[in-house]
């Protein structure tokens, strides 16, 4: 009577695409660039290469009234080696950055639901051409996908021997598009990201054939971000298993301390001590708990254990300065200034939160602050309502600080963790988990105080000048 | 350099729960009630049962700090068959709604993401006890999901003969939760569910042992909603060549005729001279076409062609008597009225919104109307900013209708559908489609006109009385 099936998960990406952002041709614009620049940048600044992005919106004949245009993003980063280019844009959830570590692309989801969109909405492959660093050779493929397998197809590829000393990748795709309604929030976008990236060169032509260049201003890169190993914080009983079935270690002690960050000999073995474990017991034992009883208790155990909080070098922040400096270029206010708090941990991933703030100058007086959200580098434009950043600043009386509204307030929310908790896979919005919110409410209430001090001093300097 | 893997859609919804909307533990337990509400609504009233559903959660105790709750919903619809009950419970899109028919279900993971959570969280297993309406058993099974695979793993099975005619199912899990903050919630979703389910029977145990009872009012069920074949228009080119893959048709007029919706025999021929195509072509021909360029051309034609609109009867909206009466009970308005628009089509799919206003009574004036959203008879809570409805709300001027805020009223939209385009797999907004937006604006204006007649005539008659 009830007709039951499986769908594959490309099939579900390409008949629910509104759940990863492409509910409309100008949303499904600017997912489609904001998805391919964003892996862009994870393939040069996230290895130390300054970035060099060129973005190319044309518009495509089409032989009725549906408008078409052809996306290409062209990097120079550290390209796509040939054996896993079909799979990296042709199979749904594939990925190489499923490991801890701070990245924008996160799911192994984004450029595959851009292909399929195309596919979708103009029945045309996608065609990628790249060549990592070492290579002789530069490779290209054109490629769909097989939806119902979701694996690639190659319709086309070749490979030329390298000129010179190119490495990089470039992505081209035609997508059912409306550039008109897309246009300012790609522009807000593209600007947005070249602010917090100074060292980034990137030009986006548009349809119109209008050239568009920021700059590069600095050669000065932050220090990309490191793979880690998991926190004891907010580890859960199924990636517990998980360690314990790759582990190569022959003792609790040698597991607590290998396969752990911020885990060193001594704190291991009071762990281990604490919770009634043996230290030289083997790892592997403890998979023979069938039930589950054990390993919970143990995931409990390590959830409430004073560890040493995770390191915060491996994790990439934009520091104060690069905030300040953003906020001056956007807005030339009167008075800026950021903060970068200490990490902290939530379900066992690090983060850093950093706030700026800046005022007057060419800011508007509104009711609420302007909020600019940015996480892991990337900026937030659409979902402000349902983010925990405007959730937290909607909740802030400003009168406290003796603010009165309207005012000229930016805020600025950058949050960088190895697990960015966004409410879904468009990555518009961060969900409201309770420790960010409290390390967001700190620095915004930090700021407010010392714009306080700030206009105090500005009032008795007013007020000296009228005696 | 990059570690590239694959990752199983089970592990994704595990590791990313938050984009099925379990973000936090209060989240959670709201999510895990409503997936499974929804899954026993639709067993009962989408097959012209009168529903009968149970709703308990209870307070489970725990070693620590974590707050842990089961959760058991037990119904009386048509129960899932044994041979596909460890699928349907324990395998990430696998689903009896994947096809053309309107239900509150639609990808496949609902229940499977509570399975997930409560794995996640508290390491124990689903229970699901279900028996169809002929079978003379009844059927147990335990079991959790193996992430990597995406299966069940079934830790315990039973059956045993029926001693009656009860059908239905029963599930229940433990999770992490927090009641607290997810009270409030809760009881608006079991209360709005049952104000437009006048005729199921809903009993919510809550975790104080407080019972709260939604008794049936009526025994009159909407028809049950049809499964209906594809609309020519907004068809994409996948699924033009999975129906040509799949169909029996010899010919391209009965493949038009057969495997469509409304397309009868005089229109398909016009709209294969329209194209060009011979009726009497074979429809697997068209499969040879490897680049996809004529598959694309008769996609697009089709959305072109005037085709009849898509039957409404297959539909099962809740009706202007419904939302009126749902309304009145709700706030004992001065004034209600609603409207039922015909059906229309958006990417192939017929939907039908319906609008009712309320005006008066124990409702609040404020300064914005009280939006009440509803798709496919699913009350919707959460990220009421970024859905459909609430945009075209609050672009109404009242003023233009000489209606001042703050005024007393409530706005209920549902939107009936084969497909709605929620915003993410959590279900809580629908994204902003076009021809969605339409028919919502064209209700409330309309609807606004008629309460400036009634607010005219009120005052006519409040100046009659003044003489
Ligand atoms: N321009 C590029 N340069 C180098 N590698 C790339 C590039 N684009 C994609 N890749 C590789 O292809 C993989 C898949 O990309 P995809 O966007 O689908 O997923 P992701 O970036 O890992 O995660 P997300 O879904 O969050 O974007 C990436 O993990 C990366 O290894
Ligand atoms: N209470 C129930 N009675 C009968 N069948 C059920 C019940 N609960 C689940 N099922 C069956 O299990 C399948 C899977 O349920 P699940 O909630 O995962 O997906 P869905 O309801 O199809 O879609 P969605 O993810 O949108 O909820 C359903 O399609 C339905 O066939
Ligand atoms: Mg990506
Ligand atoms: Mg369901």
């Amino acid at each position: 009577l009830e007709n039951f099936r499986e769908m594959s998960v490309a099939e579900f990406f390409a008949k629910y695409r509104e759940v990863a952002g492409f509910s409309n041709p100008a949303r499904a614009l600017y997912q489609t660039i904001r998805e391919l620049v964003e892996n862009s940048l994870d393939a040069t600044d996230g290895h130390g290469i300054l970035p060099e992005i060129r973005i190319f919106i044309e518009k495509v004949n089409s032989s009725n009234e549906k408008s078409l245009c052809r996306v290409t993003v062209e990097d120079n980063g550290i390209g796509v080696p040939p054996t896993v280019m079909p799979e990296a844009f042709g199979k749904v959830l594939f990925s190489s950055k499923y490991v801890i570590r701070q990245t924008r692309g996160m799911y192994g989801i984004g450029v595959k639901a851009a292909v399929l969109y195309g596919q979708v909405t103009t029945g045309s492959y996608v065609e990628v051409i790249s060549s990592t660093k070492g290579s002789s050779y530069i490779y290209m493929k054109r490629l769909y996908i097989d939806m119902k397998r979701n694996e690639p197809v190659i319709v086309e590829e070749a490979q030329w021997r390298k000129p010179g000393l190119w490495h990089g990748t470039r992505v081209s795709l035609a997508i059912e598009c409306d550039w008109p309604r897309a246009k300012s929030r790609v522009l807000e976008y593209v600007k947005r990201t070249a602010i917090i990236a100074p060292y980034a060169d990137i030009i986006l032509q548009t349809p119109e054939e209008e050239i568009i260049y920021f700059p590069r201003t600095t050669r000065k890169m932050p220090k990309p971000p490191r793979e880690s190993k998991p926190h004891p914080h907010g580890i859960d009983v199924e990636t517990l298993k998980q360690m314990l079935t790759n582990t190569k270690a022959k003792t609790m002690l040698e597991f607590m301390e290998a396969e752990f960050q911020s885990v060193g000999k001594i704190t291991a073995l009071k762990f281990l001590e604490t919770i009634g474990l043996k230290h030289n017991m083997r790892p592997k034992k403890l998979l023979k708990d069938s039930n589950g009883a054990i390993l919970a208790r143990i995931v409990d155990s390590m959830r409430l254990f004073k560890f040493k909080p995770p390191r915060s070098d491996y994790l990439s922040p934009l520091g104060k300065e690069l905030i300040k400096i953003g906020l001056t270029r956007m807005y030339s206010p009167e008075w800026v200034d950021a903060i970068t708090r200490p990490a902290r941990v939530y379900q066992g991933h690090p983060f850093i939160v950093e706030v700026g703030l800046a005022y007057g100058g060419s800011i508007p007086s509104l009711e609420e602050p302007i909020l600019l959200r940015y996480a892991n580098k990337i900026p937030l434009i659409y979902e402000e309502r349902e983010d925990v950043s405007y959730k937290v600043l909607k909740d802030i009386n400003w009168k406290n600080y003796e603010i009165n509204m309207p005012a000229p307030i930016v805020v600025l929310v950058h949050v960088a963790s190895t697990k960015i908790p966004y409410r879904g896979v468009g990555k518009e919005s961060i969900s409201d988990v309770p420790e960010l919110e409290q390390e967001i409410r700190a620095c915004i209430l930090e700021l407010a105080r010392r714009l306080r001090r700030y206009l105090s001093y500005k009032e008795r300097e007013a007020e000296a000048m009228r005696k």
